[in-house]
């Protein structure tokens, strides 16, 4: 765990590292790598914007209400890693 | 709406017609294959409605475009599944025409039926993964099919207007396509609601 704003853990349920390893797992990370606090809250950020949720950049409750979801198992859209991705975004 | 990177479709002489098939193998046992097969055949229609493609179900798994099974963990794609709930399924972008389905989820066409409280409908998912097959990625937009969550015991069978405008920049508009039906279609689905 980061010795930084991310030091509580936020939720019972969810812990850092597993907020940590959903970003890795849907694009938003670099996978097996260590990440600081400031390439997890530019994760955050983006992640927050994919899902249309409120920008905070911190893992509040609408995050982690959204990581505990089941979903598609598809990559989203990181727009730093994958410009041509957002060559037809509106 | 998002398109994956350099924006793949399916290219074919115009209309376009896909062929899609059920591995007989790699079915889900909550449900029987009338029902997947009925599901599937509603979930193409979505997106034929408004697009100029047109969606065949044939028996030959092996030749098909679109060729969709139920598969449990590791089932050799290098996308493992993960048991219950978690990833609910994944597809491929154009033209790989993989949709797979994770096994371990009680996958339900009807609520009232399926009570368990962590069951997955087959046509939401059936809908979402059908985008992806055409080319669309994650919408940010919380009422698009292509949304990337999906609550348990929920269902978004219908298209949103961002679904409908992403497909038809990549494909053209269905000629029999009215902003009508799919308002008609919104409103049916908030009635129900």
């Amino acid at each position: 765990r980061n010795p930084s704003q991310f030091t509580t853990n936020p939720s019972p349920d969810v812990s850092i590292p597993e907020i940590k390893r959903h970003l890795q797992q849907y694009g938003y990370l670099p996978q097996n790598k260590e990440s600081d606090d400031v390439s997890f809250e530019q994760a955050l950020v983006r992640y927050q914007k994919n899902l249309g949720l409120p920008i905070t950049g911190k893992p509040d409750s609408d995050t982690l209400s959204q990581i505990l979801l089941p979903r598609c198992g598809f990559p989203d859209d990181v727009e730093p890693k994958t410009a041509p991705f957002h060559t037809g975004k509106k | 709406y998002v398109y994956f990177p350099g924006r793949p479709r399916w290219t074919r002489d115009v209309p376009l017609k896909l062929t899609y098939a059920f591995s007989q193998e790699n079915l889900t046992p909550y449900l029987a294959p009338t029902d997947i097969r009925r599901v599937f055949r509603r979930a193409f229609g979505k997106w034929a409605s408004v697009i100029p493609v047109s969606f065949i179900e044939t028996e030959d798994y092996v030749i098909a475009d679109i060729k969709i099974g139920f598969f449990n963990g590791d089932h050799g794609d290098g996308e493992p599944f993960d048991g219950v709930l978690g990833v609910l399924a994944h597809t491929f972008s154009p033209e790989n025409g993989r949709l797979h389905l994770d096994k371990a989820e009680t996958w339900a066409v009807d609520f009232d039926e399926e009570k368990s409280s962590v069951a997955v409908d087959l046509e939401s998912v059936a809908v979402h993964e059908i985008g992806h097959v055409l080319g669309l990625g994650h919408s940010s937009v919380k009422d698009a099919a292509m949304y990337p969550t999906l609550k348990p015991r929920s269902k978004k069978v219908n298209l949103n207007m961002d679904d409908v405008v992403g497909v038809q920049s990549l494909y053209g508009t269905n000629p029999n396509f009215t902003l009508n039906s799919l308002l008609a279609s919104e409103t049916s689905t908030n009635l129900a609601d």
